[in-house]
């Protein structure tokens, strides 16, 4: 996270480590699965076979105490259909699913998030927060930070995108979010985690997008899955649970 | 001559008969008859010489142990002795017929008597009333106690109690093996009321259906010898139920009425070589043995349809008011049914009422439950709320049914706990999403 705040204790109980192909994130949904960029399974640019380990932690916010805290064994990891490993500027589909073999028990420092349920939390500079252990400027992180960032202008950040020579694919299954001017932004180790946004009307924190790419960090928008896009494929592969 | 009778009559005459005979001869004729048939002699024709007493001409018909009976003369003339139409009958099988002449100086002309024209035969001789007519003369050939005349023989028999010797005419008390099984009736020692045989050893059973009892009733008088000091050192009865002793009995004074409680009694009489005494009789009745009647060894237990009384082969079910169970010793029962056996017992103890026991209630993972009724009673109509842990989870709730709603769980009368919407199925805590119980605050503005 550039730019951020150390998160406290219960701050983002959902928030996950995972060291896979090295450090990621994830959010917990439910008691039993984690909701991830599938990137931080199979990561482009790296086209053998995985067979990483996954790793997950959970429930802490430092990095030493969250691996004290044991590995989560993961049952079963689900992709969506749409990720493609070797095409390294689409990040379309980046989504996965982790499911453990076991419920963990929910508590102040370990709770899970919910899903979208309307368009609204894409609004225009609806403020969100996104969370990681992955790097800070140019260091490691050793405690979960937080940074604040709005949803930006798709069409923007489409120009943005362009004015870069960029070619890569910016799909309605993804939002930005952030602002070249602000020195904000996630960053290589954050991917997977969620882009978190409170529903004022009910209270509850909603994730909306999952940390997915971007070019460079905080310099300038950061680009994230549009998980109320996926949510029928994440309702499906949780069976509805 | 030897004749031989036949059933048939067959003729015998004097000799030269119907011609006049002559005389100065003697002529005897041996009738005999086959065993068990007596010779029977008729004249149909007689004519003899009268004389003073048959001294002259006459017919001598004789039989073993009857005198000689001596005849003469012309039948329906008051001269002589003529035998008229009476029958001779042997009371032997054998019949002598002599027919003598006195020799005569005469011209034979002078004495035209045809001499005489009978017919014999054989027929059934009664032994039996020979016997009797005899007297004890020839008791070895007499039955000692029934004689029965049959053509051409006779048989013995014997009073009942007695059986018939080898010799077929003598008896002796056989009482050994006596079996009653009417459903009721008389028993009594031989000969009673006159003073019963030495050396009996009898034993009267009495078998009646399962399911009755026998009832013993002595009758007057009754009289087994006995002794002032010491218990029926003679002759005594002993009366067995179901193979147990339940009397002896001696003396002049009639045994209680008996109730045995039992379908199979046997009464062993013994009696010594001497003595004088009556004896006994009785008269047995059946009744058809009742079981107690059945109560419940508590308020929870129903007898259904309770009988005003019992008997054999009857049965009843118990069943338990809703929420008890049926308990046998430690065993749970799913029914009860109890018969009444033909000792008038019960086949099996009456069982017991237990409450229903639903059991410790499930856990509830992620939630806990509470007693809303007595803290650790898990009995019939025990209620327990269940709920989740919050504020991390939430009970699972139907639409329009609250949370503590879905979470009262009841033990039923089944032994299970059962919630009224969710049935046996225990709720779930789900996890509550969203809600930190610290989130994230900016303070700096």
């Amino acid at each position: 996270i550039i730019g951020g705040a150390k998160a406290k204790m219960g701050n983002f109980p959902w928030q996950a480590f995972t060291n896979i192909h090295g450090r990621g994130g994830g959010a917990l949904l439910g008691d039993r699965w984690i909701l991830t960029a599938a990137h931080t399974l199979y990561p482009k640019q790296h086209n053998e076979q995985s067979n990483a380990s996954l790793d997950v932690f959970l429930g802490h916010t430092n990095v030493e105490e969250i691996m004290k805290l044991a590995n989560h064994p993961i049952r079963r990891v689900s992709v969506h259909p749409d990720y493609r490993q070797d095409e390294s500027n689409n990040f379309e589909g980046d989504i996965a699913l982790l499911e453990l073999e076991n419920s963990v028990t929910l508590g102040p420092n370990l709770l899970p998030i919910c899903l979208p349920d309307n368009e609204t939390y894409y609004d225009l500079g609806l403020m969100g927060y996104v969370s990681g252990f992955g790097v800070m400027e140019e260091k490691i992180a050793h405690d979960l930070k937080y940074v604040r960032l709005p949803v930006a202008n798709r069409q923007t950040c489409e120009t943005w995108l362009r004015r870069k020579n960029r070619m890569d694919v910016f799909s309605q299954n993804m939002f930005c979010a952030g602002d070249p001017s602000l020195k904000q932004d996630a960053c290589q180790g954050d991917s997977g985690g969620v882009f978190a946004v409170r529903d004022q009307n009910t209270d509850r924190w909603v994730a909306t997008g999952i940390v997915s790419w971007g070019i460079g960090c905080s310099r300038g928008y950061g680009f994230y899955t549009k998980v109320i896009n996926y949510v029928d494929w994440i309702k499906k592969e949780m069976e509805e649970e | 001559s030897d004749l031989l009778a036949q059933q048939l009559p067959q003729q015998l005459t004097s000799p030269g008969y119907p011609e006049p005979y002559h005389k100065g001869q003697e002529n005897t004729a041996d009738i005999q008859a086959p065993e068990g048939f007596a010779v029977r002699l008729v004249f149909q024709d007689f004519d003899l010489e009268p004389s003073q007493d048959c001294a002259g001409d006459s017919v001598t018909i004789s039989a073993s142990g009857s005198d000689p009976s001596q005849f003469c003369g012309q039948q329906g003339s008051p001269l002589g002795r003529p035998p008229g139409q009476r029958e001779f009958v042997s009371s032997g099988r054998s019949l002598r017929l002599t027919f003598r002449t006195q020799p005569s100086m005469e011209n034979k002309t002078a004495h035209l008597h045809k001499g005489f024209l009978a017919l014999y035969q054989a027929v059934d001789l009664d032994e039996c009333a020979s016997q009797s007519e005899a007297g004890e003369e020839d008791p070895q050939h007499r039955c000692q106690h029934l004689c029965h005349n049959y053509i051409g023989g006779y048989f013995c028999s014997c009073h009942p109690g007695y059986e018939l010797q080898k010799d077929r005419h003598s008896c002796q008390a056989e009482c050994s093996s006596e079996l009653y099984t009417e459903a009721s009736g008389y028993l009594s020692s031989l000969g009673y009321p006159q003073p019963y045989p030495p050396d009996l050893r009898c034993n009267y059973s009495i078998r009646v259906e399962r399911g009755l009892t026998l009832h013993l009733k002595f009758l007057e008088p009754f009289e087994i010898d006995d002794h002032q000091q010491v218990h029926c050192p003679y002759d005594q009865l002993q009366i067995y139920a179901n193979g147990k002793n339940i009397g002896e009995f001696c003396g002049k004074q009639r045994p209680p009425d008996l109730d045995t409680s039992s379908n199979a009694v046997d009464l062993l009489f013994f009696t010594d070589e001497s003595g004088d005494s009556r004896g006994w009789k009785l008269h047995y009745t059946t009744e058809i043995i009742k079981c107690p009647q059945p109560k419940t060894l508590d308020e929870f237990t129903i007898i259904q349809n309770l009988q005003i009384q019992y008997q054999f082969r009857d049965y009843f079910i118990a069943t338990c008011k809703q929420g008890y169970q049926l308990i046998e010793g430690n065993q749970v029962l799913h029914s009860f049914t109890a018969v009444c056996q033909d000792d008038g017992t019960w086949h099996r103890p009456m069982p017991r009422c237990k409450i229903k026991d639903c059991g410790q209630p499930r856990n509830l993972p992620n939630g806990a439950f509470r007693y809303t009724t007595t803290m650790g009673v898990n009995t019939y109509k025990a209620r327990i709320q269940y709920y989740c842990k919050e504020p991390y989870y939430k009970m699972q709730t139907r639409a329009g049914s609250s949370e503590s709603e879905q979470g009262v769980y009841t033990c039923t009368a089944q032994g299970v706990w059962k919630n009224e919407q969710k049935g046996e199925k225990i709720p779930r805590c789900l996890p509550v999403c969203g809600k930190p119980v610290n989130p994230v605050e900016q303070t700096q503005r």
